[in-house]
Formats: C-alpha cells, sequence, structure tokens
C-alpha cells in the first residue's frame, strides 16, 4: 500500500512529459 | 530547428512541455523558495488521470500537502472560495476528477504573471542559454 507521499509522488511524476 | 530553451520563451506551456524546461524552472523556483508551486500544478494534472480507487486518497494527499495550511505558498495563492469547495470535495467518497482545477488555474496563472516572467529574466535561464 503506498503512503500518502508516495503517491503524490507519482502522481506529480506521471503528469510530467516523457524525456525527448 | 528551433533550440528548446527558446521554445520555452514562447509561453509557460513550452516551457512545462519539456524535461529539461521543467528542471531549470524547478531549480528556480527552490531558489525562490516556491517549488510547491509548480509540484502542484502538476499534481493537480495527475489527479485527473488517477484511477477512481486511488482518488479519494490522492486528493487528501494534495489537500494536506498544499492547502490545508493557509501559510504555504499555494494556499496562499488560492482564493477563500476555491478553498473552501475543495474541502467540501475532499470529504467524499468518490470525488470529482476535476476538483482542483479552479485551484490549478489560479496557481498557473500566478506563475504566469509573476515567476515565470521572472524565470526568463534570471541569470539561471540567461546562463542557460
Amino acid at each position: 500500500m503506498d503512503s500518502e507521499d508516495d503517491l503524490l509522488q507519482k502522481c506529480i511524476t506521471s503528469a510530467m512529459p516523457k524525456q525527448r | 530547428p528551433t533550440p528548446p530553451y527558446l521554445k520555452w520563451a514562447e509561453s509557460l506551456h513550452s516551457l512545462l512541455d519539456d524535461q529539461e524546461g521543467i528542471q531549470l524552472f524547478r531549480t528556480f523556483l527552490c531558489q525562490e523558495g516556491c517549488a510547491d508551486l509548480l509540484d502542484f500544478w502538476f499534481a493537480c494534472s495527475g489527479f485527473r488521470k488517477t484511477s477512481q480507487e486511488k482518488r479519494a486518497k490522492l486528493a487528501k494527499a494534495i489537500y494536506r500537502k498544499y492547502i490545508v495550511d493557509g501559510s504555504g505558498i499555494v494556499s496562499r495563492q488560492i482564493k477563500a472560495a476555491t478553498k473552501s469547495f475543495i474541502r467540501d470535495c475532499v470529504v467524499r467518497p468518490h470525488p470529482d476528477p476535476a476538483m482542483f482545477e479552479q485551484a490549478q488555474t489560479e496557481i498557473q496563472s500566478m506563475m504566469e504573471e509573476n515567476t515565470y516572467p521572472l524565470f526568463l529574466k534570471s541569470d539561471l535561464y540567461l546562463e542557460y542559454t
């Protein structure tokens, strides 16, 4: 089970563009 | 082709569309003590795409980290009515995927009017170019 911080960090990363 | 760092100067969206641009902008915001603005903006975008079973927990995480503490940089930039709307949404078992949209718009306007133009004039950006 993810902690709230992990969940938040994954959420932020998921919204960023992938490497060009 | 136009080098990426020139594209970054076209609009905030062009900057936030490029990984290297994001990194440099984040470094600048860290120096200014307001990197949370950028993290919150991406958290709002990520929230919309999060599956329903994780959404309630994530909504609470975003709320606790950026909004509940009224002295934080994000919380100070969001209108009272918007915060109160989020507070109502966050306690629901199935929060609306668009519940942070207004707050994201307010933070984005603040970055467009303030931190983004400052970034383009900063030594950090000028040295990079």
